[in-house]
């Protein structure tokens, strides 16, 4: 229903805008309606504008700015909506360091909600972990779980 | 609601049977390339109801079933169970008061799949409207695939208002 | 022939002209996410004569040029020069007796790209017809673009014909 | 020419059984034609088979595995065909650091007919640069070039 999806929305772009600026402090993000007459039509486009810099075509942005912003995106539906688990894989391939930081934190402040999986070859993200599985193939083909030590 | 563990046999690279027992908080997956972590999202998902073949990288449903490697045959058999537990989000529905749910999935080659709820035959409707009442069903923003994440921001406003409709 | 050096000026996030100082070998691009690392890639391709404006991620040609951040306005030109050096393997053409070429492209907004080898004005097929010569040009499997590469298996088989026709 | 795309896929397709090995030792893979009888409309498949797995469709690779067969692909048809100079964006994004090393003996391998350009964030590819650009942003969104120190 319009009314519905006009909630939905409204409240999808007030965590967005938060929870943007946890992971680009001093950047703003926006979701847009393309058609804010029709409410059952229309699409969500997105304005990102990264901190010190302009905004510009969504297209522009580096490889680890467009994962870090779907990561805002993904995660403030996860704020206005929570559920009872989630799964990531390898969400963090493209980060550097510094952003990788950025979003295990993001990821520790939403843990109190929801029980979180993550799939990741990164050691910063491993170390956020309250337990760890590690999966090996010690017969070829064949997967088994292991007990994990970070050192 | 939280994920208590998950028991996999026969699914993909995981011919004997192999249980994660999971834990509050945060669980880290870790290993080498082509060790079998996505392989354990996908058995999330196909355990949840998933029947779009290609999100679980495969041609036919047949391929979740483990097909063999270099020294051992295939196996003719693929099931996946998932355990859950109430908290204070209780279960709803016929499992009102259950404090435990177990949803089991099971595929013979040649055959169609099976699933049961604690142990009870059901049918694949059943398993989706279980899991609609819990909040994960439905919900593709919580379970997210591998170098899937950059494609989000680039895509059209229509797929990302389907996107957001979601957590309607 | 090898690629001696990169001017870039008002081309994407380089608004002062950056000298890039190639030598023989491996060379390393690093730092930090957004810093510019690919608009170095884009740069290489666009001097090159790339004319699809989405492989250099934009929407027009026109943004390419600097276009300005949140404390310094937009730039009205871009240019970029491209350095090269015949080592074993001479230029071909007009160009088989220099040891060195350089190759310049160069955009004012409202305007059409201009071209010059070795500062003498040209059009963008002799840049074209020049690269071709040397073994670079249209061989797209040697300029590899961020997040492309596991496509690359799984591909259609159309397309990967196309992919290994370029060595033909 | 029939002639032509027959000779270049019968040498790029030596080499990719090669190069392959290099990257997957104990491993195999070949290029097929869909249509033999057609050379002028064929397409091109892909075989894998993983070290001690047996071949599937290829769409069931992990990865890792998928960007690692990717990358022998390409670097055979370099061998086939050699270029003056490669510009590599993060190719190494979702490889672990077995196949990392995997990797960079390979590139070492063809610089010898190459000149190679890698972006990357990854320590290990770091250390096998002759030279190394740090491109950094000291003036938001502007960005300019520094000399880097591998510590
Ligand atoms: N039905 C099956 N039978 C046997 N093996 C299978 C089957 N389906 C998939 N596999 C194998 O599982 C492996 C992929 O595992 P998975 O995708 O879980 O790896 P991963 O740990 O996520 O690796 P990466 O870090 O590279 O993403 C592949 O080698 C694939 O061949
Ligand atoms: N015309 C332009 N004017 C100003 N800035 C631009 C222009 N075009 C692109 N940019 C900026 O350049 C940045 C992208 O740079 P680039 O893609 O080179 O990053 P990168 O170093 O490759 O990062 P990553 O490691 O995340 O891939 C973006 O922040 C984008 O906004
Ligand atoms: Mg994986
Ligand atoms: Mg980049």
């Amino acid at each position: 229903s319009r009314k519905r999806f006009s909630e939905t929305f409204e409240g999808v772009n007030r965590c967005f805008r938060e929870v943007f600026t946890r992971l680009f402090p001093g950047g703003r993000a926006e979701l847009l309606l393309t058609d804010e007459s029709d409410l059952l039509e229309t699409g969500v486009d997105i304005d990102i504008r990264i901190p010190g810099k302009r905004a510009q075509n969504v297209t522009l942005l580096s490889g680890g700015e467009k994962s870090l912003s779907a990561i805002a995106l993904i995660f403030s539906i996860l704020l206005y909506r929570p559920v009872p688990f989630l799964l990531l894989d390898e969400v963090d391939a493209s980060l550097d360091d510094t952003n990788i930081s950025l979003f295990n934190r993001l990821v520790k402040e939403t843990v109190s909600h929801s029980q979180i999986l993550m799939i990741t070859h990164n050691k910063l993200t491993m170390e956020i972990a309250d337990s760890l599985y590690g999966v090996t193939m010690p017969k070829q083909g064949i997967s088994t779980l292991v007990s994990v030590n970070l050192n | 609601m939280r994920l208590r563990k998950l028991e996999i046999t026969g699914f993909k690279s995981f011919r004997e049977k192999v249980v994660v027992d999971f834990s509050p908080g945060i669980s880290g997956i870790v290993g080498p390339n082509g060790c079998g972590k996505s392989n354990i999202a996908d058995a999330i998902r196909w355990v949840m109801g998933e029947q779009r073949v290609r999100t679980l990288r495969g041609k036919r449903m047949e391929d979740v079933i483990f097909n063999g490697s270099e020294e051992v045959a295939p196996v003719g058999m693929a099931e996946v169970s998932m355990m859950l537990a109430a908290d204070e989000q209780k279960f709803q529905g016929n499992y009102a008061e259950c404090s435990e749910v177990m949803i089991t999935r099971r595929l013979f080659r040649e055959g169609e799949s099976e699933y049961t709820i604690n142990k009870i035959p059901c049918r694949l409707l059943d398993v989706r409207e279980f899991f609609m009442g819990t909040g994960v069903g439905a919900r593709t923003y919580s379970l997210v695939e591998q170098n899937s994440v950059a494609a989000l921001v680039e895509a059209k406003p229509e797929e990302r208002r389907q996107f957001i409709e979601e957590a309607a």
